[in-house]
Order: structure tokens, then C-alpha cells, then sequence
């Protein structure tokens, strides 16, 4: 799972907004779980190569911490 | 730097702008300062010229809204996104939307400085996407600046000028200063201001930038010191931690900051001479701080000072000579830090590596040893 079990519900859902805004993260419409999870971790990989962060592919703390850094509402990458 | 795929640009150099509406956080006077200096920012480097109109429609549209203002990207409340604008192309390209659920301000720390937020904005009604230079103007997260000694950075410049062109107005009579570069770690010339601990990562500070590096893992971020202490001063002199007391000292000068965490401490900046350093010395050029005897080496020029945590008082016999108390060690110190029992010595592009105990000289080694490239 690219989610750390520490990381509370009202975090993922703000991770999940960044993505889908920032990076393309599809909309929830696809219900497949593993299908979801892999495209999440792609575009998880983006944000932290993208920030110069460890590229895990998952959600942790220190890609949470830039998340929450306000900043420029314009995607980084083209949408 | 980045530019927005598909040659998004202006055709033309000469470039309207009209400020639709105002934020009750700041004067007109101050909102229509702040937006003509973050267009202005762009017009220096580049053949880009920008009108003010009062009324119809400007290339760019300049308004504060809140939510969901109409362009099928809604604001969000407080934080997160502060701004967003779009590249140029016909209708809403070139504008520049402020979310008015932030508190902006003109000068001071307490808001988001709508001339920074503006400046970074424009940018991409010019045409530029987000950059990943964590120094740049145009990366994507808000870091404070001074706006008094603001100069568009290197990257940025090289940007909009690989979009338009440079400047043909610059008078070569006066040059602009240089833009401000981002170091890169990989330069084996490169010549660091201080280096530190701090909770367990090593922190190296150069020129307005520091890089964190954790021995755990092989990845080292880059950032602005501002955006995590924006009361900070830039190319600082040293740094040192104290487990002691949890805080990192920073030093500049005769002043003395202390970091609390994210926080700077209250009291601070204090003078040297809270470290008992006598009068006449004005400058540190490295602190080192031994987790063994409790003791912070001051280096000062090629003279050592010792100064005892526990009893806050300077050690007799000192300052003396730094060859006498690092064996071998002759050029000037110009950052140190004690990591894993091992105390490392810069000078120049080279660390010097000596036991704690012996202080004995083990190794020469480059200055990057532990900021891989």
C-alpha cells in the first residue's frame, strides 16, 4: 500500500486532493482498490522526485510535510 | 525552469494588466505597489513591457476571490493554495486569481507578501511552469523572502529569457547586480558557511541555503533557510547544537540566534558575549560543540576558544592556537561539527577528520564527503 498506517484518514484525503490537483491523480471514479493504489504511488513517486524528497511511492510524514506547505495553485506537472 | 508544453507565450512584448478588485488586508496604495514591482521584476530581465488599464480587458486580469470563483479551480480556504494563474493564450490567459481567504500583507512577516505571491504568479502568465530549484521563483511552495534585497534568481531569469529574449533597455553603464544562484552540492570548489546537527540529521549551511542530510538514507533536500526560519539571517558564519538544550545556535557577527525546532527562540538574536567571548571578538568562523566534555570550540581566525557548557564559563588557558589543539590543522576553520565520535574541521573545499578523544588528524577528505552527489 503506498500508505503508511500511521497516516490518519483526513490526511490521505488531503494527500489524495493534492495529487488529483497537482498531478493529475485521477478522481476516485475508479473503484478498482489495486488499480487505484498503484496510480496513486505513480503519481506519489512524481511529487517527491519532483520536491527532491526520497522517492518511495508512498505517503509518509516528510512527503506530508511539504504537502501541507502553502503554495501556488498551478499544477506542477501539465495537466 | 520550466516552460508550459505547447509554446505557450506572449506574441507580443508590450503587455496590459488591469487590477480588477482589492483585498481589505492592505491599502490600494500598497496593493497597487506591490503588483506594478512583481511585474516590474519580469520587465528587467526580459523585452517585456507592461500598461496599466482601468477599465475593458487587460492580457492580464488581476482579481482576489475566494472558493469557487467561476474558472473550475476553486480556492481553498486559509493555507494550502494562495494563488493561481494562467499561461497566455486568449481570455482567461495571463490571469492572475489571489485567494482572499489568506491574509496578505505589503511588508511585514505576518501574511503572505502579495508582492512575492504576484511576482511568482506572473511568471506563469508569462508562460513559466514551476520550477524545481528550490531557490527559484518560481518553485511552487511559498517561502519568504526579503523583499528589501529582492533580485529575480538565476533560474528564473534564464527562463523568461529562453522565452523572450533579454532585455534590450539594459544600460550597460549601469549593470544589474547578478542573480542570485542556487549552490549545487556537487562542486567540488564549493566552500560551506556552517555545518550542524540537529536531532539526529546534519544540516549545512551555504550562502541562503541549507541542505539536510540524514544519515539514514541517501536522499539530501535542498531549501531556502528562510522557509524554515524566515527570521534567519543568509550566509551565515556558524552553527552548532546543544543537546543540552535541544536548541541549534546560529551565528552571524556579534549576534546569536537559537532554533527551537521549527521556532527561533524568544530573547534572540542575543550578542557573543552571551558566550562569555570577549569584546574584541566581532566574528566566529566555526563552532564545534563536544558531546563528550560539554564543551563549544569556538574558532576564531586561527585561535580556539572553550567555552564549558555546565559552568557557562570560557576555560582558562584559552584562546589558544587551533594547530596546537588539532594536531596538523592550519588552515582556517571555516565550519566544524562532531558527528558519531569523530569531529570534522573544514577549511576551504577540504574536511578534516580527527577523533574526538585523541584529536588525532585521521583523514582529509572532500567537503561533500557527506553530501553525496
Amino acid at each position: 500500500s503506498p500508505i503508511l498506517p500511521s497516516i490518519d484518514k483526513e490526511e490521505i484525503t488531503m494527500a489524495e486532493d493534492y495529487l488529483n490537483k497537482l498531478y493529475a491523480l485521477p478522481k476516485k471514479a475508479s473503484n478498482e482498490k489495486l488499480q487505484r493504489s498503484s496510480s496513486m504511488s505513480m503519481r506519489l513517486k512524481e511529487m517527491q522526485e519532483f520536491f527532491g524528497l526520497k522517492i518511495t511511492g508512498t505517503l509518509n510524514e516528510e512527503t506530508l510535510n511539504v504537502m501541507k506547505k502553502p503554495r501556488c495553485g498551478v499544477p506542477d506537472v501539465a495537466a | 525552469y520550466s516552460v508550459f508544453p505547447g509554446n505557450y507565450k506572449w506574441k507580443k512584448h508590450d503587455l496590459t494588466y488591469r487590477i480588477e478588485n482589492y483585498t481589505p488586508d492592505m491599502s490600494v496604495a500598497e496593493v497597487d505597489d506591490s503588483i506594478q514591482r512583481a511585474l516590474q521584476v519580469w520587465a528587467d530581465v526580459s523585452p517585456l513591457r507592461f500598461t496599466r488599464i482601468y477599465s475593458g480587458v487587460a492580457d492580464i486580469m488581476i482579481s482576489f476571490a475566494v472558493g469557487d470563483h467561476g474558472d473550475g479551480y476553486p480556492f481553498d480556504g486559509p493555507n494550502g493554495f494562495l494563488a493561481h494563474a494562467f499561461p497566455p493564450f486568449d481570455g482567461i490567459g495571463g490571469d492572475a486569481h489571489f485567494d482572499d481567504d489568506e491574509t496578505f500583507a505589503f511588508k511585514s512577516y505576518n501574511g503572505y507578501n502579495l508582492f512575492l505571491v504576484a511576482a511568482h504568479e506572473f511568471g506563469h502568465s508569462l508562460g513559466l511552469e514551476h520550477s524545481q530549484d528550490p531557490g527559484a521563483l518560481m518553485y511552487p511552495n511559498y517561502v519568504h523572502r526579503d523583499v528589501d534585497t529582492f533580485s529575480l534568481p538565476q533560474d528564473d531569469v534564464n527562463g523568461i529569457q529562453f522565452l523572450y529574449g533579454p532585455n534590450p533597455d539594459v544600460n550597460p553603464d549601469k549593470p544589474k547586480p547578478t542573480p542570485p544562484t542556487t549552490p549545487d552540492r556537487c562542486d567540488p570548489k564549493m566552500v560551506l558557511d556552517a555545518v550542524t546537527m540537529l536531532r539526529g540529521e546534519i544540516m549545512f549551511f551555504k550562502s541562503r541555503f541549507m541542505w539536510r542530510s540524514s544519515p539514514f538514507s541517501s536522499t539530501v533536500e535542498q531549501h531556502l533557510i528562510k522557509s524554515f526560519w524566515p527570521q534567519i539571517p543568509e550566509n551565515i558564519d556558524a552553527a552548532f547544537e546543544s543537546p543540552f538544550d535541544d536548541k541549534v545556535y546560529i551565528f552571524k557577527g556579534q549576534k546569536v540566534w537559537a532554533i527551537y525546532g521549527y521556532d527561533v527562540a524568544q530573547g534572540y538574536p542575543k550578542s557573543l558575549s552571551s558566550f562569555n567571548l570577549p569584546n574584541k571578538v566581532k566574528k566566529v568562523d566555526a563552532v564545534l560543540y563536544d558531546e563528550e566534555t560539554y564543551k563549544i570550540l569556538f574558532f576564531v581566525n586561527n585561535k580556539i576558544y572553550s567555552y564549558d557548557e555546565q559552568t557557562r564559563r570560557m576555560d582558562k588557558g584559552y584562546p589558544k592556537p587551533v594547530e596546537n589543539v588539532f594536531l596538523g590543522m592550519t588552515g582556517k576553520v571555516t565550519a566544524a561539527f562532531q558527528f558519531k565520535g569523530f569531529n570534522y574541521l573544514f577549511s576551504g573545499s577540504k574536511m578534516f577528520e580527527f577523533s574526538s578523544y585523541h584529536k588525532k588528524l585521521f583523514r582529509v577528505l572532500s567537503n561533500n564527503y557527506f553530501l553525496p552527489c
